[in-house]
């Protein structure tokens, strides 16, 4: 099923590739910008997968609390015949609810854009019950690759959080609080 | 089916962002580079989908009369959280059997990567019977949503081959220099 597929191809065309370097990457990226990540707990890549699969372009317009910093230095990879193919990942600031700061690289699973958009297009043949569904089912398969994977071992969280209930902002709001 | 949510990633994920960009992108290179490429057909990118699915991170290795020359412009988005996230295409020179020069944007579809990595892990649930079939299917499903794209349309070529049956490098000369 489509879950399955797009779980795997995520892990082994993108998370394989970048979360090994994430490390090298915080690390330069602290070199420039007075060592703003100090602790080894945000220097993990937090991939956020709303069970709606609603997935937004730009962070900060969901939640204020959450502020764009600044790019991570790029992963330039030669593959399937684009040279120097670009891997990037942005770095936040994001406030708890105790004004706590913490700096760390943030971002939706993207494979979950697919789902969402192949649920609004009937040519591609799968309804929006599904949808939840294969959210679900996109969740738990990353979970157990990710958790056989020695190259990716603490460098990234999965978040997963309901947003299906209530509006867009409180979701995002309870949920990033929350952390 | 694997193949099935691939096809529909490749579309709404790359091909959907970057095919109606390329007439842009490939003008402002003709500007940069005293108008490399002269003729409508060329700048198509030209997809390979080698039945095998075996893909190569750089062409000029698998068939000599293909050269990389430059990248084109680069097209970046906000998408997902990542902020600026780059997309980009290389430009090549190939020569045919009659010795003719052809400039165009050439790249393997990144998905069959996918395919043959799951083939090759076994927790993934995906035997190497199954990537023929699936290598098809990818083939089938992403032709039949290309041509019914209108963002897209004539601004790609599939170039679908079967190298299974006789040596790497055979595949690759028989298939590119009878373009
Ligand atoms: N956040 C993020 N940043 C990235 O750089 C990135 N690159 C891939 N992915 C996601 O990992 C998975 C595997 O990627 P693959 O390259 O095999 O398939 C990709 C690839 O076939 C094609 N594609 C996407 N971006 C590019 C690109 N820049 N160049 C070439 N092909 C691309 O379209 C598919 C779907 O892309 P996304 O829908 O962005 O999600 C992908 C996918 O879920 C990324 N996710």
């Amino acid at each position: 099923n489509v879950a399955h597929g797009l779980a795997w191809s995520f892990y082994l065309g993108y998370l394989k590739l970048v979360l090994p370097n994430l490390k090298k990457a915080v690390s330069s990226f602290n070199k420039e910008n007075s060592n703003l990540l100090c602790c080894e707990e945000i220097c993990k890549l937090h991939i956020l997968i709303p069970l709606s699969c609603r997935i937004h372009s730009n962070l900060s317009e969901v939640d204020s609390n959450i502020q764009f910093v600044k790019e991570l230095p790029l992963l330039q990879i030669d593959r399937a015949g684009v040279k120097g193919r670009v891997y990037k990942n942005s770095m936040y600031r994001i406030v708890d609810e105790d004004g706590r700061l913490y700096y760390c690289p943030v971002e939706y699973a993207t494979p979950l854009h697919t789902l969402y958009a192949m649920s609004g297009t009937t040519s591609a043949g799968f309804s929006s019950e599904d949808r939840l569904l294969q959210a679900k089912l996109f969740y738990t398969t990353l979970k157990d690759i990710l958790e056989n994977s020695l190259d990716c071992r603490n460098c990234y969280r999965l978040v997963v959080y309901d947003d299906s209930a209530i509006s867009e902002d409180e979701a995002q709001n309870i949920h990033f609080l929350s952390r």
